[in-house]
């Protein structure tokens, strides 16, 4: 199974046309690997991205070196995910077993 | 069906084990059909809530197209509960079944719905392997023939938007095209996603505005006061393009291009806070407000028969 320790995701909300382009730019790093839960549109329209934690670092130094300003919408992704978890088999413990 | 847990996520057994309780328990109203097979050959099950007659025009409800959405499949599975509880007393469900059928299809992509449980939370697409690329899956919403390959879908099998090597590729996606083209009557179309809190109609793939555009936006602007009037969440609506963005080989352009009116699109909460990762804590709020939004178009379709 996959886990996302570490992973981010980041809120960018372009505010001029050159950060816009350069944060559609980002789609075409494969390398970064990174996920976009809502992809860039528009001016003023929030670009959500899951950043894993290899490409934490070279992202935020490239945002930053671009004044492209961001803020992080999940802190960790995998302590969601482990309470998401946590809370169905709570559930699946409380429910009689559909069988 | 009374002691399942609504308010909490649930694997693809269990949703499929529901939904055969829901059609024990009420076989003169729901059954299940089977309209195809996913790329792993799981079934794809659509429920039919009916009250008889043969070929009645038709209300479509699906989630669940992006596997990773899970606050969709577990609304659909709460519509479902809902529509059995209430198809007697509510006024604008018991007049639709008078004369019109419900289908609703909760785990319309089975095959990435049960990747995100058991090996990737954040899958998806489907899990179509295609010639050629070490990449899997194809999005289900750009797979539809209405733009298909346009602008606003990925040519490149990684991508999340990847449109697949041609329209239909998707089994998933063909049953349902399969189903609406052998149906033929069915009046109204809503798939459900999320998250962003939207309520959107077609085009995507296009900036013409659809020739039912100032209909379309203002049975989208009762609905999202409906939705809102509950618990106050603050939805946006317009037609995808001008909304979010271009996107080619939507569900709704090509429901749309088929005659299906009254075709909708909702992205469900919220805006971002949790994303996918919506608590389960906001399955119910996030199920009962989408209900008063679907009410709205149940009768406006019912009301302005075509």
């Amino acid at each position: 199974t996959e886990t996302f320790v570490g992973h981010q995701v980041l809120r960018i909300i372009p505010t001029s046309d050159e950060e816009l382009q350069k944060v559609q730019e980002l789609q075409d790093l494969e390398d970064l690997q990174l996920d976009f839960w809502l992809e860039p549109r528009g001016l003023g329209l929030p670009v959500d991205v899951r950043v894993p934690f290899p490409s934490l670092q070279p992202l935020k130094v490239h945002l930053e070196a671009n004044g492209i300003s961001y803020s992080i919408m999940i802190e960790d992704v995998q302590e969601l995910l482990e309470q998401e978890q946590t809370e169905m088999l709570r559930s699946s413990r409380r429910g009689l077993p559909l069988s | 069906t009374s002691t399942f847990d609504y308010s909490s996520y649930h694997t693809l057994d269990e949703i499929y084990n529901f939904m055969d309780l829901l059609v024990a328990e009420n076989p003169n109203l729901v059954s299940k059909l089977e309209i195809g097979r996913s790329t792993e050959n799981r079934p794809l099950y659509v429920l039919k809530f009916s009250k008889g007659g043969s070929n009645r025009p038709a209300f479509w409800i699906d989630t669940g197209i992006h596997s990773r959405e899970w606050v969709t499949q577990a609304s659909g599975v709460w519509f479902a509960k809902k529509i059995v509880q209430d198809h007697e007393n509510d006024q604008v469900l018991a007049s639709l079944l008078d004369t019109m059928d419900i289908f609703l299809e909760i785990v319309t992509n089975p095959d990435g719905f049960a990747f995100t449980h058991t090996k990737n939370r954040m899958w998806r697409k489907t899990r179509s392997k295609h010639s050629g690329s070490i990449c899997v899956g194809v999005d289900p919403n750009r797979n539809w023939d209405a733009g298909f390959g346009g602008s606003g879908a990925s040519s490149n099998p990684c991508s999340e938007t990847y449109h697949g090597p041609y329209a239909n590729s998707e089994p998933e996606v063909k049953a349902i095209v399969d189903f609406v083209k052998s149906h033929g009557n069915i009046k109204a179309f809503v798939s459900i996603h999320s998250y962003s809190q939207l309520l959107l109609y077609p085009y995507g793939y296009t900036r013409t505005p659809v020739p039912d555009q100032k209909e379309l936006h203002e049975i989208s602007e009762k609905a999202v006061a409906a939705l809102t009037s509950l618990y106050g969440t603050q939805y946006k609506y317009g037609s995808i393009i001008t909304t979010i963005y271009q996107a080619s080989g939507g569900t709704i352009d090509w429901t749309y291009d088929q005659g299906i009116k009254y075709s909708f699109t909702f992205e469900l909460r919220d805006t971002g806070r949790y994303g996918f990762l919506l608590p389960a804590k906001q399955i119910i709020p996030a199920a009962e407000e989408t209900w008063l939004a679907l009410q709205v178009i149940m009768q406006h379709t019912l009301d302005n028969p075509y």
